[in-house]
């Protein structure tokens, strides 16, 4: 039996709406550790790995792994009829063919009860643990986003290069060239505008842009961002939750 | 061109 409390619906949608436009079909795996998903996008170039702990939740009780596979479309037509600060319960038995969700406005005595149609998603469960990267940079989330918009506009290829006091994105299109330098500093006041750049060696990548787009969605679940970069390995994505993350993994473009 | 590789060429299958 699972039962998933979250004190806001609010969290759970902004998980799911991270992720809904590039991955459709999902296996969400809870056990007593909390929900956790992974998932890869149509073309097999983005991967998507979701854990939300059970701190996140107000009460969390999973006495038995269970998989719930999810239609993201479907599951987001739901929390939509949700309000954002309702509490959310997510409920489903140890072989479940679907999944009830419960909202509840404790202040209107207001009680929804949604029941979503679960499936039999036949995917593999990639070892994406152990990687190791040569550079970590952790930057706000939202300025992120604003450089991967910008730049995308230029090209559909966006180049990062890390050396240790600058982060430089570079986009060169046809019609004509961008680039955005981030170095790093530490904002006392406000932690979470800060910059930090962590370098064993660096790097010079080139990702696809329409990738970072769909990544970028994960920017509202988390003020801060933390990219992790590799030649030749995929880059980490990684947004923080109270308990938990949401990580995207793209592979780089290669030059043949 | 620079080439797009998928991300099973770098994760093995569990």
């Amino acid at each position: 039996m699972l039962e998933a409390k979250f004190e806001e619906a609010s969290l759970f949608k902004k998980v799911i709406d991270s992720f809904k436009d590039c991955v459709q079909l999902v296996n969400f795996n809870c056990s007593e550790h909390g929900i956790a998903a992974q998932a890869v996008d149509d073309s097999r170039v983005l991967l998507v790995s979701l854990s939300i702990g059970t701190e996140s939740f107000q009460d969390f009780r999973c006495d038995r792994n269970v998989t719930l596979g999810a239609d993201l479309s479907s599951l987001s037509k739901i929390l939509r009829c949700g309000n954002n600060n309702d509490n959310l319960t997510l409920i489903a038995d140890d072989t479940p063919d679907s999944l009830l969700l419960l909202f509840e406005d404790t202040k209107k005595d207001r009680i929804s009860e949604y029941s979503l149609k679960l499936m039999d998603i036949d995917a593999d469960f990639l070892d994406i643990e152990g990687m190791q990267y040569d550079t970590t940079i952790t930057m706000p989330s939202a300025e992120f986003a604003k450089v991967v918009r910008d730049l995308n506009q230029l090209s559909d290829s966006l180049n990062i290069l890390v050396t240790k006091d600058t982060v430089k994105f570079v986009a060169e299109g046809d019609i004509g060239s961008g680039s955005v330098i981030v170095k790093p500093h530490t904002d006392m006041d406000k932690p979470d505008d800060s910059v930090k750049v962590e370098l064993d060696k660096p790097v010079d990548l080139t990702f696809g842009s329409k990738y970072l787009l769909d990544i970028i969605k994960g920017a509202g679940l988390s003020n801060q961002i933390t990219i992790k970069l590799s030649s030749e390995t995929p880059a980490l994505f990684e947004f923080g939750l109270q308990s938990g993350y949401l990580q995207f993994f793209l592979a780089p473009k290669f030059n043949e | 061109m620079p080439s797009q590789p998928t991300i099973s060429k770098f994760f093995k299958a569990r």
